[in-house]
């Protein structure tokens, strides 16, 4: 039982449970997100209750559900932001003039097949000091209205003050929710603060991508009898 | 990790048995976050009458199978006996790293046995 495993009986295993590959490992400093830990925990009986299949009494999971995110799915990503390791440190953060950031995230994992049903991008910033009224923060599409005129901004938000990351929804402005995936998604974000006040650094960005893969959910292809 | 069966044949009447599936053992711990392995449990005994008619505990046998089980018990060449396998099963979720270094956690039906039938 020790012995290797041949490719072709590993490939259909993987195959079967929607992986092309098997993975090679765990990425080096890529620590595992809360919010992962959290979903995991709650969705795992084993976790639950230790050595029961049976669940704590009340807790109900609907199959293909995401109960904390209220959405269903039975795929959760947390994509990194690719755009970090080649953006050079903000420079000081002058008065007024907040630096424009591109946020890039890989989805070239995502099946076609997949629905989406939540994308919900989290910046973190980090400043010495924040302005009185926060900042204004926009989202555009990168790499789009270059050279007639301004990008069309997907979002505005307010960035209160510093401290939980902020969180913004992008499926329907970004992309449509019927729209196919793009291979990648490259997002430009601008702080500007609502009153003279220094800026605010991009500490970390990341997508929560919420995906319902029916092939995966068999409530949806089998009729309850 | 497999509850062994007595005298290596079917062992009793249909019913679920333990099984431990180790993430390990088959080698995905490196790309596996959680959980370490899970209670897949598996089917295994004989469902010959009156066990194939009481359900064993389980969920009712289906017509089909009582009357293979009759056939059997009748006339033990025509028909082979009906088979023990999952009734009911249940999901389990994996969390893991995909070669794009993203966080996944995935749902999986059908992953471990909760009860076995005979069908």
């Amino acid at each position: 039982t020790r012995a290797p495993v041949p490719p072709g009986p590993a490939a259909a295993l993987l195959q079967a449970l929607g992986l092309r590959d098997a993975p090679q490992g765990a990425p080096r400093l890529r620590p595992v997100p809360p919010v992962m830990w959290r979903l995991f925990r709650r969705r795992d009986p084993q976790e639950t209750r230790s050595g029961s299949r049976r669940m704590s009494p009340g807790v109900t999971l609907q199959p293909c559900h995401v109960e904390e995110l209220g959405v269903a799915g039975n795929i959760v990503r947390h994509i990194p932001d690719r755009g970090a390791p080649t953006r050079a440190s903000d420079p000081a953060s002058a008065v007024g003039h907040c630096p424009e950031w591109t946020v890039v995230f890989d989805l070239s994992a995502v099946e076609s097949a997949e629905r989406p049903s939540r994308a919900r991008l989290e910046l973190r910033f980090a400043a010495a000091a924040a302005p009185e009224g926060g900042w204004e923060l926009s989202v555009s599409q990168a790499g789009q209205g270059t050279g007639a005129g301004p990008r069309p901004v997907l979002l505005r938000q307010l960035v209160p003050a510093l401290g939980p990351p902020v969180r913004a929804e992008l499926l329907g402005t970004a992309w449509a929710r019927n729209a196919s995936w793009p291979r990648s998604l490259r997002l430009a974000l601008a702080l500007r603060p609502r009153t003279p006040a220094a800026c605010a650094r991009l500490a970390e960005a990341s997508l929560l991508l919420v995906t319902l893969d029916p092939r995966l959910c068999h409530p949806l292809a089998r009729p309850r009898r | 990790d497999a509850e062994p069966v007595l005298g290596g044949g079917p062992g009793g009447a249909c019913r679920a048995r333990r099984l431990y599936v180790s993430f390990r053992e088959v080698g995905w711990h490196r790309w596996v976050i959680a959980p370490r392995g899970f209670l897949a449990n598996y089917c295994q005994g004989q469902c010959a009458l009156p066990v194939t008619l009481s359900g064993s505990g389980g969920p009712p046998a289906l017509n089909h199978a009582v009357l293979r089980a009759l056939m059997h018990a009748t006339t033990p060449g025509a028909a082979d006996l009906p088979c023990c396998v999952p009734a009911r099963l249940s999901p389990i979720s994996v969390l893991f790293f995909d070669n794009s270094d993203n966080v996944v956690l995935r749902q999986y039906e059908d992953m471990v046995v909760d009860e076995c039938g005979c069908r």
